[in-house]
C-alpha cells in the first residue's frame, strides 16, 4: 500500500544540511 | 473542521529511490499528512501522494524546532532489529541484536546512540526497545 513507509532508510540530509556530530 | 496540513519547502532535489516516493526539486512545496518516526513523510501535492525524507524538508513558517525532542543522556535501552554498515562519519556501524542506549530521537528517523565509548547516528527504523517483540 502507499500508507506503508518505505522499508530502506531515509537518506542522510543533503551535504550542506548536515548537523555537526552529535 | 477542515484538517490544516503543515506546508514544507524541499531544501534540495530529490529522487525516489522506491515506488511510493515522491521526486521533487528544490524549493517545491509540499503538505505533510503522515511524520512516521521512521523519518519518511508522507506529503501531498495538488497532483500526487507519496513519501519524501524530512532530511530533506524545512517547514515554510520557520524553524519547527519545538517538535523536537531534548536529548536524554541518561540513555533508552534499544535493540537492532537489522546491521547497518555507517556511510558517513558521523554514523555508527552496528550489528543485529546489539542493545544500545538511544540519547537523542531525531524527527528525522536519525537517532543518537551509544554504545559504550561509540556515538553516532543509526536509522530508527532498525532499532526497537528491549524486551518489545517485534
Amino acid at each position: 500500500s502507499i500508507r506503508e513507509p518505505p522499508t530502506n532508510p531515509p537518506p542522510r540530509p543533503p551535504a550542506e544540511h548536515r548537523r555537526k556530530r552529535p | 473542521g477542515p484538517i490544516i496540513l503543515q506546508t514544507y519547502r524541499l531544501i534540495a532535489e530529490y529522487k525516489k529511490s522506491s515506488k511510493h516516493e515522491l521526486s521533487m526539486k528544490a524549493g517545491d512545496l509540499v503538505e505533510v499528512v503522515e511524520k512516521s518516526t521512521s523519518g519518511w513523510w508522507f506529503c501531498q501535492t495538488e497532483s500526487h501522494r507519496g513519501w519524501l525524507p524530512a532530511t530533506y524538508l524545512e517547514p515554510l513558517e520557520g524553524p519547527d524546532e519545538s517538535e523536537d525532542q531534548e536529548p536524554n543522556y541518561e540513555g533508552e535501552l534499544y535493540q537492532t532489529t537489522k546491521p547497518y554498515k555507517a556511510e558517513q562519519e558521523d554514523e555508527i556501524s552496528l550489528e543485529q541484536d546489539v542493545t544500545i542506549e538511544v540519547i537523542h530521537k531525531l524527527l528525522d528517523g536519525w537517532w543518537v546512540v551509544r554504545k559504550g565509548e561509540q556515538t553516532g547516528y543509526y536509522p530508527s527504523m532498525l532499532l526497537q526497545k528491549t524486551g518489545e517483540k517485534r
